[in-house]
């Protein structure tokens, strides 16, 4: 199964 | 004070009917190099970065940074006020709580004064590093907008691959499969027809089809869309917005657990 990923995972919060 | 002049009023139209249904509230962040916003969806898959640089402007004047709190479809329901072929003006104040968008018809016999409140906004902001993508594909983009629709009345989500032959977008539902690949094409008179690829390494990465139905509604903005891809990264789907920017969409892959 693959699974959502939000932006987070990949983008720091600034 | 803040003052935008907008000769093409449309494009400020169309840009509000591409996002309005992603993104319900977000900050106009405007500067005296322009007008730029990011914001994501709710459930921060995707995201949405826009940039009307004040160059496109006919004129543009911005005393001081402002960060102007929008609702997205009230601003909508202002701009559908607005004739296709108006001048828009955009006007805010320093500490007001509102902003006005001024229409004016092509030949100055009508003009209109919409007043909109702000509201206040904590936005969050993503930092985006740049990044050398492995795959970038230049295509026209009412064909893309064709591929997802498509593709959406049979699955839920896209394998979207791209080799150096060109892009495929692939789903699977309960009722079957679908297959598209559509191949490096630059001999066509038109260069708005063109599909480019420009790639270091093939990449395939799985999407929600979703939400790529939702970023073409920008397809009215620009005749050619780019799509960027890395392994492991969201995928970018890029409008420019002839002579004064881009809209932007990031969207997060599925990715196998």
């Amino acid at each position: 199964m693959s699974s959502q990923k939000s932006l987070g995972d990949f983008f720091q919060l600034r | 004070m803040f003052e935008g002049r907008l000769l093409q009023g449309s494009l400020l139209k169309k840009v509000l009917e591409a996002i309005k249904d992603l993104v319900t509230d977000t900050n106009f962040d405007c500067s005296e190099t322009g007008i730029a916003l990011q914001a994501m969806d709710s459930s921060h898959v995707a995201l949405v970065s826009l940039l009307l640089k004040d160059t496109g402007f006919d004129h543009f004047r911005c005393d001081r940074n402002l960060a102007l709190g929008i609702n997205l479809q009230n601003m909508s329901k202002m701009l559908k006020c607005a004739g296709n072929d108006d001048i828009i003006t955009l006007k805010a104040e320093d500490e007001g709580d509102t902003i006005t968008f001024m229409f004016e018809s092509p030949n100055q016999d009508k003009i209109s004064d919409f007043e909109m409140k702000l509201m206040d906004i904590d936005s969050e902001h993503l930092g985006i590093p740049d990044t050398d993508y492995q795959a970038i594909v230049t295509m026209p983009s009412a064909e893309f907008q064709r591929i997802v629709r498509d593709l959406s009345s049979i699955g839920d989500t896209a394998v979207i691959g791209v080799t150096k032959e060109g892009i495929s977008f692939s789903t699977g539902g309960d009722i079957g499969k679908a297959n598209i690949v559509c191949r490096q094409n630059t001999n066509v008179d038109k260069e708005e027809d063109q599909t480019t690829v420009e790639i270091h390494e093939p990449v395939s990465l799985t999407f929600a089809l979703r939400y790529l139905n939702s970023f073409t509604k920008a397809t009215a903005l620009s005749p050619q869309v780019t799509l960027s891809l890395s392994k492991e990264l969201p995928i970018v789907v890029e409008y420019k917005i002839e002579k004064m920017g881009f809209l932007r969409f990031y969207l997060a892959p599925k990715i196998e657990e």
